[in-house]
């Protein structure tokens, strides 16, 4: 299946090569996190293709690189939160 | 003070044409 999934990648462009691989892994991070998992996959796709396939491969890898994306996001919402009642 | 970063991340949807590919390089 590996080599299926490199050999579909290496005939596709760069843009395609992004869009496969976030259908591939959506679904992944779907299951671990559904409310944040569009966020999730749109900043992990910032990566280079090699650390996403990996990723494909290794549920362990994924788990943590999820965990991390989780907890920059929630971050970031904390910051913006705190922006807003500065605001107001 | 930049409300830049309220968009970030890019969503990703299947099926749906992703932003985020305005930020790579061909």
């Amino acid at each position: 299946e590996k080599s299926l999934i490199a050999s579909t990648l290496a005939s596709a462009s760069p843009e395609e090569q992004k869009i496969m691989l976030g259908e591939w892994l959506f679904p992944l991070i779907q299951a671990m996190n559904p409310t944040l998992a569009s966020k999730i996959t749109g900043m992990l796709l910032e990566m280079d293709n090699s650390e996403l396939l990996h990723m494909l491969e290794s549920p362990e890898s994924l788990r943590s690189k999820v965990d991390e994306a989780v907890a920059v996001l929630q971050a970031c919402q904390a910051q913006q939160e705190a922006q807003q009642e500065k605001a107001i | 003070s930049n409300g830049s970063s309220i968009n970030w991340p890019p969503e990703f949807h299947p099926g749906v044409p992703w932003k985020g590919l305005q930020n790579i390089d061909p």
